[in-house]
């Protein structure tokens, strides 16, 4: 048991330190509280958004906390690929800078597995292979249309 | 594997039979406030028996009805099928541990039309048919009772009835076959699909990652481990 | 001390109504547990955002529930105004049209208090009378720009 | 009544002596993901006290002074300080318990040149002199000493000095002269400040009014009353 934790725990670090580099343009690593016994204690997220000096997780910025937690959900992802992921408004912190980072990882994961993602952003639209508009008139039932986007025909 | 349709009839801001067809790839679902779009992902959730009532907004199931139709005097149901495309998966995965060998699983020609539907003469096929081939469910496969061939879909199905009381049940069908829940999770698990699991993210919760403790966290790990 | 609630309530009540419209374009109302006996019981918002039926709150979009909440401040403000208002980010949840109506909502408000409003929605920025500008460059402290936009000369 | 400006000393992401001004009306502050914008905002409630550690994203008091200089052998500190404009408020609302009568509360020209500064000189004075003018506190009101006269300015300090060890203390002033944190909450109150106001909103915390029990949100009315 404490074999197959450690092959995981190594493959997610591995993964999550490559992913919170291209997300968050800095340096960020897994840490367990007791790596002698792990299951003595528990994983920290130890992060350094563009460089900056260790913080406690608490302080980080709300932007800065969404790009970590979706390195470390990407990161688990790597190593035990789900068939769908389905993401509501997760870009709902992020600069448009950000939005666009991690629209593009989205795009390179979606190579592997099924992306369905709830979004109001712009890059985030734009980004996708195409998007369902959902819109619910006045005292009426919710429609669903699908949009397909020429990805290849536009610029 | 991905889902290709998940057909949503009465729940939540729903009515009717809704089909949303869905791609492999990154899809985005956007439109304004309200619209139901966290309702299509509460749907998805529903159908796959992966969230408690709470984890999808509603304080117990019988919420989940379309309620537009306020004082109504018969049973209230509604239904959300799930439909994956496994053409890709390994067929070992496809082992029913009610039903080997596992082709059978897709086979057995139990359509709505052969028997008494299970679904409720009342709703009409309208949500079965979504595909347009009347009461041929297995035949949406491509095979009919054939073992030895791949299955092309796996379909999963929950049905919530609520009488006029308040009082509700609630079934799970795997192709069409009542299942329990438990055989549901476990052949869901065949696929990595998992009620903890964090391939869900529900609006509001991406930072939840950052504020739990320590031993969650590594618990996670565990669970992949 | 039951008569001074019940003016209090009465005047947030009428406020929360007015502003709710504004806000949802539906009907929403205060509500105590026990009308009788105020203190015995708590207070609930009853919420119809754009005319749906009358639903749990839990039950509510996210974006309907940021919308419903503010109104609920800004119905506060109205009866006890405080000298300032700081809000930080609240217009995550809402679309572009409902950004746009609470941005011209504080435009309002911001003629009886002084409104400092973290946003990234360009239609809230748009709204201002002046920004902020706040930016951090990698190993360096914060720095404040302050950007005044001369909202007469434009368009 | 509003804030005039905000000087951040070492607070947070904020190095050196940083002046941020404010107007009267709609003023939004922006800026990409982590560059200090919330940290603005959690500067206005450490001055003013009104809100624990935990309500400003840090752990304790000590990780609020700005940590760049890491392993320094000499007691940090951060000092903030928030102007207000005051000149259209009622002359009765700045009824001070210590020093009546109320004009006393600015004009009593106990500038930092005059004594020893209550700000550590080690800063210099350029935390105070955020107006250019050296040492003259009260003369930023337009008066000094002279009871009568409608006071412009009102201004509240706060510094938290940490030793090496890790211990810490905190000090509030009301125009330059020590107070308690029940003092300043006084005056705070009599101007519709409140610690539980529903005046500030942080980041995420917008739809806690929704979440929030029924009998929670009465007594924000209570308060109120
Ligand atoms: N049982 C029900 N019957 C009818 N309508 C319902 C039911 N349950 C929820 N709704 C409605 O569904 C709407 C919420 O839909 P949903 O949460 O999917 O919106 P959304 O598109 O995600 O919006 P947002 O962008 O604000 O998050 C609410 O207006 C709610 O009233
Ligand atoms: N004591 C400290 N010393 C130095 N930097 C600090 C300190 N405390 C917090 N920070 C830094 O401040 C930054 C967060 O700032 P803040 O929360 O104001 O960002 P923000 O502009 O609101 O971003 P967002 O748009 O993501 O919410 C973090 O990067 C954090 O590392
Ligand atoms: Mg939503
Ligand atoms: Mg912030």
């Amino acid at each position: 048991r404490r074999t197959a934790f450690q092959e995981a725990f190594v493959a997610v670090n591995e993964n999550f330190q490559s992913i919170f580099a291209e997300l968050s343009d800095g340096d960020g690593y897994l840490q367990l509280d007791d790596s002698q016994d792990p299951f003595n204690g528990g994983l920290n997220l130890v992060a350094h958004p563009k460089g900056k000096p260790v913080r406690r997780l608490a302080s980080m910025s709300g932007g800065e906390k969404s790009l970590t937690a979706l390195s470390f959900i990407f990161a688990l992802q790597r190593y035990r690929p789900s068939p769908f992921y389905a993401f509501d408004e997760v870009d709902m912190f992020l600069d448009g800078a950000n939005v666009e980072r991690l629209s593009k990882m989205i795009q390179q994961q979606a190579q592997q597995a099924q992306f369905i993602v709830v979004s109001l952003r712009r890059p985030m639209i734009e980004s996708a292979e195409r998007t369902i508009g959902v819109t619910q008139a006045r005292g009426a039932y919710t429609q669903v249309l699908g949009i397909n986007l020429a990805k290849s025909a536009s610029s | 594997m991905h889902v290709k349709r998940v057909e949503l009839s009465n729940f939540k801001s729903f009515g009717g039979t809704t089909d949303v067809p869905l791609l492999p790839g990154f899809t985005v679902i956007s439109g304004p406030n309200g619209s139901g779009k966290s309702n299509i992902l509460d749907s998805l959730l529903f159908c796959l028996g992966l969230a408690s009532s709470k984890g999808m907004r509603a304080e117990r199931l019988p919420d989940l009805v379309n309620q537009n139709q306020a004082k109504r005097r018969t049973t209230a149901e509604t239904i959300v099928t799930a439909t994956f495309d496994i053409s890709d998966i390994d067929p070992e995965l496809l082992r029913d541990e009610a039903n080997d060998p596992p082709a059978q699983v897709d086979g057995s020609g139990d359509g709505c039309a052969d028997r008494s539907c299970k679904f409720g003469v009342q709703n009409g096929h309208s949500h079965l048919n979504g595909n347009r081939q009347n009461g041929q469910l297995s035949s949406q496969n491509g095979q009919n009772g054939q073992s030895g061939h791949l299955a092309q879909d796996w379909r999963v199905t929950r049905r919530l009835r609520v009488t006029p009381q308040g009082t509700y049940t609630s079934n799970y069908y795997i192709n069409g076959e009542p299942c329990t829940l438990n055989q549901l999770h476990e052949q869901l698990q065949r696929f990595r699909i998992y009620p903890e699991g964090y391939n869900v993210v529900l609006q509001g919760d991406v930072t939840s990652i950052i504020s739990m403790n320590a031993r969650e966290r590594r618990e996670i790990i565990d669970e992949l481990a």
